[in-house]
């Protein structure tokens, strides 16, 4: 079961070793910065999307003119595997309400979704487009469920389905975190 | 299918983005150092281990102490799915043969194996040990077969199945590589 290994291949290969991190490198990044970003320990957690269409773009500014690139949080670094210092950092975005006014987060896409993607679109995959709407709901389930379970991430992250075609999906998501 | 997802989640995800651009990281290396490294060209790629134990310790010392790492290669960076400027890099080791040689080349573990490592020792997970060495082969010859189809990986990556407990088959590795 395909969604089921990449939703598992997400927390312990990522969630699970930079969730845990992720105040230090807020508190580290307000530090240094001076600034008023991040002000609201609730915010203090990654906000994942997880669109339905497993259509995943690199940059957030494709899907929604309401939101930008503001900037990086420090990097971190842990030997993986034999690569030494690999790197991993989190973006932070500003997502325009209504009103004009800006919400920083720290938002990304659930990357897992883009295999999905690709292999949809490879025949020597196995796997179609048919299989792909289900898959999506999967990975989202099964992500739920384990970072339930794990108390070192417990309020560092909200997924967001997006449970919609690619255009609608992306407007409701300045919507709903300018209620944040 | 686990392994199936996963070694298509290593190319899609990693494999399919580094390994074209290798030759130019290399290249770019040797510029900078001018150092009597990676001087053959049939040495320009990546030396990818996969233990059927799918044990994958972080550091490759901790495995063998016939080889040592020697340096990274530069960065790359990319923008990837709302990450700006995601790194990506590779290590370099010094893999010493039996005459205590130092023969370097750019080695790293399949990192997807810790998923199936760690997903066989959480009940949760609903996969278990005895599924696990059946899974690292199938993550084997899936990704052998994907990768034998890429035209833009071609003679970038050599996979190496280390088909042994976790002892032995780090004292095969080296000999394999001082062979070279
Ligand atoms: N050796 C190595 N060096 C890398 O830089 C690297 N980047 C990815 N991978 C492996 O390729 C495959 C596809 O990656 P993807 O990004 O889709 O999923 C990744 C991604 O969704 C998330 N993740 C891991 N590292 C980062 C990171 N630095 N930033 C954001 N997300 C990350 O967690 C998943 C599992 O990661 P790994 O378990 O480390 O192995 C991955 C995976 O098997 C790498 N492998």
């Amino acid at each position: 079961n395909v969604a089921h290994g990449l939703a598992w291949s997400f927390y312990v290969g990522y969630l699970k070793l930079v969730l845990p991190k992720l105040q230090t490198s807020i508190e580290s990044y307000r530090c240094q910065q001076k600034n008023n970003i991040l002000v609201h320990r609730d915010s203090w957690k990654i906000y994942i999307l997880v669109p339905v269409s497993a259509y995943i773009p690199d940059q957030l500014e494709d899907m929604d003119q309401r939101i930008t690139f503001y900037d990086n949080l420090n990097e971190t670094t842990m030997d993986r595997a034999g690569v030494r210092s690999r790197v991993y950092k989190h973006s932070m975005y500003a997502v325009y309400d209504s009103q004009k006014r800006p919400h920083y987060c720290l938002v990304e896409y659930a990357t897992p979704l883009q295999t999905l993607f690709q292999m949809s679109h490879d025949s020597s995959a196995g796997f179609g487009v048919e299989d792909r709407y289900q898959q999506v709901l999967v990975f989202h389930q099964t992500l739920k469920n384990i970072l339930e379970d794990s108390t070192e991430c417990r309020n560092r992250y909200q997924l967001i389905l997006l449970d919609d075609g690619c255009d609608q999906a992306a407007k409701k998501d300045p919507h709903f975190l300018s209620k944040e």
